[in-house]
């Protein structure tokens, strides 16, 4: 996922 | 990944794990409202979407399996299981968590990062999941003795995305572009709605009472 990507959180 | 948020994780994993906990172990489900278990289904149903398209991490994964299974074995019990189901408190779950499903679908698809079928469904977790609580604090009202599983379960519900929040803080000082603005301003609205909670919550524990909260 893009860095700074929100979605690699829970 | 900073230690705000693997707290944040660790504390939220223990909120599920304590409502399991009472609900397998006691098989009673006394105080917890079916309305909020539902929404959260929805929430992780809705947020995981891309649990096997997009991979992140063996962890992320896993995790995402973990609050998917107990998100919906939890409805499941309350729903189905003879002996849980019996202490549903069907007749004070009342609020109606359709009418607030729908406003923040509508949301999703106003505001959002990128109108993509993955990111508006992600956009109405974020927005579902900060007003999930609403059923069971409105329970918690109306039930006259709160046990502490019941108690406890909330508190770290409130709790994980407080951390969360200082998750944010600490990304957004520490990586280039991090601003997710949807992200921010709906975390700190869910951690908003636990403000009376928690002071009544630490009101009990301080004074070693009963938690009660006013109708």
């Amino acid at each position: 996922s893009r860095a700074g990507d929100a979605k690699d959180e829970l | 990944m900073n230690i705000f948020r693997l707290a944040g994780d660790m504390t939220h994993l223990a909120s599920v794990l304590v409502l399991l906990l009472k609900i397998h172990t006691i098989k009673s489900c006394a105080g917890i409202s079916l309305k909020t278990q539902e929404l959260y289904a929805l929430v992780f149903a809705s947020r995981y979407l891309d649990i096997f398209t997009h991979y992140v991490s063996f962890y992320n994964t896993v995790m995402k399996l973990i609050f998917l299974g107990s998100a919906f074995s939890i409805v499941w019990y309350i729903r189905r299981h003879k002996l849980v189901r019996r202490s549903y408190d069907k007749d004070h779950d009342t609020f109606r968590h359709y009418f607030i499903v729908l406003p923040c679908l509508i949301l999703a698809l106003l505001i959002h990062e990128k109108f993509t079928f993955r990111v508006v469904m992600w956009t109405f977790s974020l927005y579902l999941e900060a007003v999930a609580i609403l059923p069971q604090l409105v329970l918690l009202q109306r039930t006259r003795n709160i046990d502490n599983l019941t108690g406890q379960y909330v508190f770290l519900l409130g709790a994980y995305r407080a951390l969360y929040i200082l998750n944010w803080v600490y990304r957004y000082f520490t990586e280039p572009h991090y601003v997710h603005w949807i992200t921010w301003i709906s975390g700190l609205i869910q951690t908003l709605l636990y403000a009376d909670f928690f002071y009544y919550y630490f009101q009990s524990w301080k004074n070693n009472v009963k938690l009660e909260l006013p109708a």
